[in-house]
């Protein structure tokens, strides 16, 4: 079980160093460490990430959006490691603003062809980047429906 | 394995059944604030067997079927139902389409379904271990998750590398 | 000191109904009710939120943009009692739709002659109702400066 | 009583001196992520009186001291100072300006000034108090505090309600 969970670890690793880098920029450093290597199986797994030439004291420090491709960073990783048949975003582009929700919906597009992405979002950019929408509305008060939408239309 | 449909009735804010089929790639979901984009991520989680009120934003289970309006009556049913094209064999079962149902009464009577044939809860989380689905996977983010994994709350990080591994 | 209590609970009541129909609609229902009565010190202060005809169990139950205008009208009706001299919103309209955020723009507009606010925001619609706009940047990596920035620019 | 003006330097990414002018109305700050907005209300609490390292996203108040780059090294001073206009006479003091200035240096000294004399911390929460303002107030709003006001965490509605009471 120490095996098999060190090698997921080395693998999910090598993922989060090329995902952080797409994300932020390709001279970036950002490392996943286990706290204590001789205990694989009970160690905590600190997260480094240093975007743009920042020396943050920690990942802490770092601001809303930076947390965000972070952390959208090492669930890629994970994802990398055993790819889910499909995967849910609710509004986590919110904290971004618009270069970083272009990188966060190509890192998307380009996961696309293996797996069903399903997007919830407010934000412009990224419905204009996805293949179809469904609209939730609420005509009568209360009760949802859904309604295919035209693109054409929301562009309006 | 791709989604095919999702079915709602009765579920949160679904008043009256909605139907939402799913292609490849990548899907929105959008409308103004309440409108039930994020009840259609509930539905989805609790079908796959989501036991964690919590999680769905309730203080009782009773609390996911649809509550009534001023104008409608509350329901005594909430069902929903996920349906998956599973050609390429990776949930460990002969059938090709593959259809998970949940409801719950509001007498608290729960019914699980596989292929409309009645089973346990244990059957449906089963079948989607190991495949990245299932109620505490990486793969429904939402930005808790996102503060969770980085002030690393309850060992989060580690729930999900084990998650993956 | 509890008469005083219940005279200030009293008027942000007052205040926290009208802020919350501005925010949602004139005919929305909503209350503050004190857990209890007797013990007014001590009692926990409840939020009955009604938007849109629904009847949530509980306040917890509703929207993601919901939460956010229900909090903020709280957040108003103690401002009302006590103005602050200035206000800051670091991001608050991140999970508002198109129309939340007019309202919740409007309603600073409102009160900005009796305060100074200053509202961090990626939103364009945000940023097009203010006075006036500081950009921060950095130029230099991990130093950041800030700019006057010109409204036409912005809106190009 | 008006902001008119704060000034920052050596306080978090703040490696050069910054100065802001505060107008009438309502001010916008805008600008890619991580670039420092949020670090510039961090120094307005921070020169309040905020002594939470949590609520500074620090986890030692060593930690608010510009760090250093790659190309630049750390400071050993933070200073920020935040001016008002006090001719309405809300702040308990003569002066019609009033300036506030806080400094932390790297091995642990600090400093508070008043109109550039020296004081104590609690001069300046005193000045503060019953105004609104302050490191506890309700009015420097984040969705932070959304969420403690909607699931009333640690009673943080009963403490808003005693602040502006
Ligand atoms: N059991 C229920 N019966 C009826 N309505 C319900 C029930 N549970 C939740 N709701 C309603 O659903 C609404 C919330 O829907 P949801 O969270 O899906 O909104 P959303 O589209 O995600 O909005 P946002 O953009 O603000 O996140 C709330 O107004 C709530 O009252
Ligand atoms: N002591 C310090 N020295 C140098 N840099 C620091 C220090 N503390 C924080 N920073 C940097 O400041 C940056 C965060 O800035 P801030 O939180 O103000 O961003 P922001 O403009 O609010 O971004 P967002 O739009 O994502 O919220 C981080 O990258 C962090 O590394
Ligand atoms: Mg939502
Ligand atoms: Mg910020």
């Amino acid at each position: 079980a120490k095996d098999k969970f060190m090698e997921a670890f080395t693998q999910a690793r090598s993922h989060f160093i090329v995902v952080f880098r797409s994300l932020f920029n390709e001279e970036d450093s950002c490392d996943l460490i286990l706290s204590d290597v001789n205990n694989p199986l009970e160690a905590d797994i600190d997260i480094v990430a240093r975007p743009k030439g920042k020396r943050p004291l920690s990942i802490n420090q770092l601001s809303g959006g930076e947390k965000t491709l972070t952390a959208t960073a090492l669930l890629f990783s994970l994802y990398l490691l055993k790819p889910a048949p499909f995967c849910i975003f609710d509004e986590v582009d919110a904290p971004l603003d618009d270069t970083n929700i272009d990188k966060f919906n190509n890192i998307i597009r380009k996961f696309s062809d293996q797996s069903q992405f399903i997007i919830v979002s407010h934000n412009k950019r990224t419905i204009a980047s996805t293949d179809i929408i469904y609209g939730v509305t609420m005509v009568e008060q209360g009760v949802s429906r859904v309604v295919a939408v035209d693109l054409r239309e929301v562009a309006a | 394995m791709q989604l095919t449909r999702l079915e709602i009735k009765g579920f949160k804010s679904f008043g009256d059944k909605v139907t939402i089929n799913f292609n490849e790639g990548v899907t929105a979901i959008v409308g103004p604030n309440g409108c039930g984009k994020s009840n259609i991520i509930d539905a989805m989680r609790w079908v796959l067997g989501e036991q964690s009120t919590k999680a769905l934003r309730s203080e009782k289970m009773e609390n996911i079927i649809f509550n009534g309006t001023k104008n409608r009556k509350q329901a005594q049913l909430a069902e929903v139902s996920l349906s998956f094209d599973n050609t390429k064999n990776i949930l460990p079962t002969a059938y090709s389409q593959v259809t998970v149902t949940r409801k719950l009464y509001r007498n608290g009577d729960s019914e699980y379904r596989l292929n409309d044939v009645q089973c346990r809860l244990k059957d449906i989380t089963d079948l989607f271990l190991d495949t990245g689905i299932g109620s505490d996977s990486y793969s429904i983010i939402e930005l808790k998750m996102v503060d969770e994994i980085i002030t690393n709350k309850e060992h989060s990080r580690r729930s999900l590398f084990e998650e993956a591994s």
